[in-house]
């Protein structure tokens, strides 16, 4: 454990606390997309397979079922919640996130470190991870104006596999052998798709106004 | 026998 990683989980369970908080204490899920939980939690169920055979550490375990938790209530909420469900906007929630999935599938049986059943699911969830936030990000362009709650999500959840990258550098430079190309490629991509969003949440906070993405 | 690299991180 190194404070990049660290610092990169605590930043992605403020994301999910954020979201959490949101639509618990508000009971509203405006401008959040259903398609994009509903990756994330493909993404952890795919990921956290091994959470009951291989222990690593009760700080791992805890974070796996914090987040395999959190995501799956997050979309139960925004499913089946009578009153959240009234805030979840479909007609503009529509990005076909089954084109996201099968070539995420058919990548991992090609490229991946080892071709097994375990292997091919955990790369899934990478390449799967990478591109999840894309429906929340066209979310944002159609609907223009959006809560700090949410911008503060999105920002945080970007910002934690930033962290993440620092952290594979760290490692690279000490620990031997520690080489794996395929979450770093899928982890850089992650991050630069959330490039202009950084780039106009930065602005926003500066000039201290909404947080509007261009059409 | 070096034990595979286990996935340590989330």
């Amino acid at each position: 454990m190194n404070i990049f990683r660290f610092a990169g989980d605590m930043t992605h369970l403020a994301s999910v606390l954020v979201l959490l908080l949101k639509i618990h204490t508000i009971k509203s899920c405006a401008g959040v997309s259903l398609k994009t939980q509903e990756l994330y939690a493909i993404v952890f169920a795919t990921r956290y397979l091994d959470i009951f055979t291989d222990f690593i550490s009760l700080y791992n375990t805890f974070m796996k079922l914090v987040f395999l938790g959190s995501s799956f209530s997050i979309v139960w909420y925004m499913r089946s919640h009578k009153i959240v469900r009234r805030s979840y906007d479909k007609d503009q929630d529509t990005f076909r996130h089954y084109f996201l999935i099968v070539p995420c599938l058919l990548l991992a049986m090609i490229i991946n470190e080892k071709f097994t059943f375990r292997e091919v699911l955990w790369t899934f969830s990478l390449f799967l991870e990478a591109v999840a936030i894309l429906p929340q990000l066209v979310l944002l362009q159609r609907t223009r104006n959006i809560d700090n709650l949410t911008g503060q999500y999105i920002f945080l959840l970007g910002a934690y596999r930033a962290f993440y990258i620092f952290n594979w550098i760290y490692r690279y430079f000490t620990e031997p052998h520690y080489v794996h190309w395929i979450p770093w490629i899928a982890g850089l991509l992650q991050t630069l798709l959330y490039g202009d969003f950084f780039y106009y949440y930065f602005h926003s906070w500066k000039n201290n106004k909404k947080l509007q993405l261009p059409a | 026998f070096q034990s595979p690299p286990q996935k340590d991180e989330l």
